[in-house]
């Protein structure tokens, strides 16, 4: 036998050709393509002696461990098995020629000369990806997903989601590191709404601009491998927003709308290896983190323009009614502004009102002061009222009268708005038990 | 005080007794001021031009509250901030009186009370509380039959018209040349034994102002050649109202 280099084509000749071929030999050639190629061979020639079954001279052709066929005659000649234009056809790279002639060729003592066999062979681009070329020995198709046929070979390659295994055949999805950043989007589970595949770990990341919250709406269905007793324990999908876990859900019934008051979430999806449901798909969208509605903490404090509902950013301006003052502990503010932030919580706590307290009035000397409201006291608009030691001294005012009221600056104020107290000057000339002359 | 009577409390709350060259009177003008006669603070010829008027102000004593004078004494003193003395007064002129009249003030104004109230000043459109036979009344602690008294008395006295008193004056002249200036009224009588004496100097003439009901202060007591025998002069206080109402209100 002669190997046929690994050639692209080139052709193979029975002995002696074309010259008849000699008795008693056996010849055979195997025919090398290299990989990716399948070997196609045509007879440019063929001139055996016939005989039935070609039981004398034939040739064989061998291929993928399958015999093509048992060759002889001439043509047209009604005995033996002429090849005529038949392409031979590998499903591999190789192909077997053999050849045998027997001790005669006669024909009623007539010695016939044969010449043999002109073969043309060449190397046939084999379609991997064809269903109907299968190799051999493979149970499957050549690509578990996407099959790319070319020259001399093919590669592999797996659908959006899925990774192409160390052994260039198989996909897996890779969903280990999903990450979203588009306001508004959907995720779901691989092959939602068919079964997800087992062996997941699949991590979706949602990452939105600070300030902005994601709110998570299940659509149908939902189905994940789960148990009547336990609580998900084959599958689980657990959502968590900034560290914070939301959930672990599992079963049929939908978690329905979540909002997460966080613009970072994070899925997790695990899966076993067995199951046979459907898995989940999200449609995520986000708005502005809501705070909390201000809710004054007194009778006396007024929040200003206050809004239906406030959003990362909004802010609200807290007075206070007249005569009462913004108070943060013990500290007297002059003005407060709360602003939303980024994480749906106020900057600074709600202030109250307390009301606006006046010092203790001032003495006046050589008079009193009397509180005109009760309960006695310096609150605001108290209302205090001097009066001099009669008869001994006149009271004399600044023009605003002697009564003076804790002003909502704190500070007590005649009716004129002024601060200065009256004074109590001295009476003059009118003594208590004057001269009389009674005698006259 | 001759001829007059013990005053009861609360008739004369003004009444001040002073002690500075000995006794004197004055009167309370506000809650802390004195009118008084400057000749009880720099007396005639007393050679007490050596002595510095803080000095004075520092060891002058005036008593308020009371009509007994060892009441007034247990009382306490007021100290005196500050002395002012009109600047017309000469008391290297012994006689003339002209300009006798001072202010004390105190250190601390005094809490007025039913014995303890000020006088009034004069109005100064209204002269005639110094018509002839207006009668006025002066109190003081002065000598009553060549005695110190220990009880605030007091007396009554008229208005006498200027002629009257330039004229009594005039008859007098010789034994006594007296300057009888446009600052000064007198009152009294001639004969009738009521006046005012030594010791009462600095209290005030005072007279019932009936439109206001308002005890004022017309005269200071300020001198007389003997006493009861003749009118007695004072210090019009009326010529003095802007002088007096200037210290007190640039003090105030």
């Amino acid at each position: 036998s002669s190997p046929v280099p690994g050639k692209l084509f080139g052709e193979i000749r029975s002995p002696n050709y074309p010259k008849p071929y000699p008795n008693n030999n056996i010849s055979s050639w195997d025919i090398i393509v290299p990989k990716g190629y399948v070997v196609k061979l045509t007879f440019r020639y063929f001139d055996l002696e016939p005989s039935e079954s070609c039981f004398y001279d034939y040739v064989k052709i061998k291929a993928d461990k399958k015999n093509l066929g048992r060759y002889c005659g001439q043509l047209g000649s009604t005995t033996g098995n002429h090849p005529g234009r038949k392409k031979f056809i590998s499903q591999g790279n190789r192909m077997h020629v053999e050849f045998h002639s027997d001790f005669s060729n006669e024909d009623n003592g007539t010695v016939i000369r044969y010449r043999g066999f002109l073969a043309y062979y060449q190397a046939v681009d084999l379609d991997e990806c064809d269903p109907n070329n299968a190799a051999e020995d493979s149970e499957g198709p050549r690509c578990q997903h996407i099959c790319h046929n070319y020259v001399g070979g093919y590669f592999c390659s797996c659908r959006p989601g899925y990774q192409l295994q160390s052994d260039r055949h198989s996909c897996k999805v890779e969903c280990s590191s999903e990450l979203y950043t588009e306001a508004s989007g959907y995720l779901s589970s691989p092959e939602y709404p068919q079964p997800y595949p087992e062996d997941l770990r699949c991590n979706y990341s949602i990452r939105l601009e600070k300030g902005l919250s994601i709110i998570l709406k299940f659509l149908k269905p939902f189905e994940i491998d789960d148990h009547q007793q336990v609580h998900c324990p084959y599958d689980q999908l657990k959502i968590q927003a900034q560290g914070r876990e939301i959930g672990e859900f599992c079963g049929k019934e939908s978690p329905g709308n979540i909002e997460t008051k966080s613009n970072e979430v994070d899925i997790l999806f695990l899966t076993d290896e067995s199951g046979f449901s459907r898995g989940w798909k999200i449609h995520y969208t986000s708005e502005k983190i809501r705070c909390p509605q201000p809710v004054p903490l007194d009778q006396f404090t007024v929040i200003r323009d206050l809004q239906p509902v406030y959003r990362y950013q909004d802010y609200f301006i807290v007075t206070c009614k007249t005569g009462y003052n913004l108070m943060k502990g013990s500290q007297k503010l002059l003005s407060f502004t709360a602003v939303c932030q980024a994480d749906g919580t106020w900057h600074q706590s709600m202030p109250r009102c307390e009301i606006v307290k006046c010092d203790n009035p001032t003495e006046l000397t050589n008079g009193v002061f009397n509180y005109v409201n009760k309960p006695a006291n310096n609150n605001y608009q108290s209302v205090i009222e001097y009066q001099c030691n009669e008869p001994y001294y006149h009271i004399v005012t600044r023009g605003g009268g002697g009564r003076f009221t804790c002003s909502p600056e704190g500070t007590w104020v005649d009716q004129a708005g002024q601060g200065r107290i009256p004074a109590c000057l001295p009476v003059c000339g009118k003594p208590n038990r004057p001269v009389a002359e009674i005698q006259r | 005080i001759l001829g007059g009577k013990q005053a009861n409390r609360g008739s004369f709350p003004w009444q001040a007794l002073t002690g500075i060259h000995g006794r004197g009177g004055g009167a309370l003008l506000g809650d802390r001021w004195i009118l008084t006669a400057a000749h009880t603070i720099l007396p005639k010829a007393s050679g007490g031009n050596d002595i510095s008027l803080d000095q004075l102000a520092e060891e002058a004593n005036v008593f308020l509250g009371h009509t007994d004078v060892d009441e007034l004494h247990k009382m306490g003193n007021h100290p005196v901030r500050r002395i002012f003395i009109h600047p017309d007064y000469n008391p290297k002129d012994e006689h003339n009186f002209n300009g006798d009249i001072a202010l004390l003030e105190l250190k601390h104004p005094v809490t007025l009370g039913p014995d303890v109230l000020p006088i009034c000043l004069p109005d100064t459109t209204n002269n005639t509380f110094y018509m002839d036979g207006h009668m006025g009344y002066v109190s003081g602690f002065g000598v009553e039959k060549n005695f110190l008294s220990n009880h605030l008395k007091y007396v009554n006295l008229p208005a006498v018209s200027r002629e009257k008193c330039q004229s009594w004056l005039d008859s007098k002249s010789r034994q006594m040349p007296m300057v009888f200036s446009e600052n000064m009224f007198c009152a009294g009588f001639l004969t009738v034994k009521r006046d005012t004496c030594q010791g009462d100097s600095g209290s005030v003439f005072t007279v019932l102002d009936s439109g206001s009901g308002r005890w004022v202060a017309t005269g200071v007591v300020s001198w007389g050649i003997g006493c009861a025998q003749g009118y007695g002069f004072y210090t019009k206080v009326l010529n003095y109202v802007d002088w007096i109402k200037g210290i007190i209100r640039e003090d105030t």
